[in-house]
Parts: C-alpha cells; structure tokens; sequence
C-alpha cells in the first residue's frame, strides 16, 4: 500500500514539554527529512493521502560529566515522541 | 554550542522518524 502514497502532510508536532519551540523544530526536520529521503510530496492537510501525526511526550535533559569545578562539561538529551502514520483514503494506520 | 547540540538531537530523531516511513 505503500507504493500508492504519493503525499503527506506533516501537521506540527503537539508538544507536552515546555521548551519553547521543541515542536515546531522537530516538525521543520522531519519534513526536510521526507523531503531529502522519500518520494513523498509535502503538502497541507487537507489534500494529502496519507498523514503523520506527531506529538513530543518528553524531553529530559541531564548532566552526566562535570569539570573539576563541578561545571556542566557533558549534557545528554533524550526525545520521546509518538507518531502515527495514517493512509487517509482507507484510514489504515501504515506505521 | 548547546543550540547546535540540541539541534543535533532533533536531526537524529527525524531521522528515526522517517526510517519508519520507508
């Protein structure tokens, strides 16, 4: 079924966590990313065959090495996200 | 700096995200 979508529509990415534009960031990548890899138009909601719905469940952000002053020196970021890809003609879930 | 690190994070996960897409 896959071979049979020819575009999608990337709305912006919902986003629990707070940090100030984490969604719509996430949302400028992936669609640069579809765009760079697959042979999927981009488009508006409205007139695209297939959606991805995404939503930012958390970001945690930790310090996991110090300098000898106990200064930050290696921070770890982890993402936690949730997508849904939807073939909007037959409201199948392809991934 | 922090915002190209977390920049980083971001590009990865897109990436992860668009792996499910192929």
């Amino acid at each position: 079924h896959r071979e049979q979508v020819r575009s999608i529509a990337v709305p912006v990415f919902a986003c629990s966590d707070d940090r100030p534009g984490l969604g719509l960031r996430l949302t400028e990548a992936v669609h640069k990313e579809i765009q760079r890899r697959l042979p999927y138009r981009v488009v508006p909601g409205g007139s695209a065959d297939s959606r991805l719905i995404g939503r930012v469940l958390g970001a945690y952000k930790d310090v996991i090495g110090e300098t000898r002053n106990d200064d930050p020196r290696t921070l770890q970021l982890q993402l936690a996200v949730e997508v849904t890809w939807t073939d909007m003609r037959t409201q199948k879930v392809l991934a | 700096s922090m915002a190209t690190a977390s920049q980083q994070v971001i590009d990865r996960m897109a990436r992860q995200i668009v792996d499910l897409l192929e």
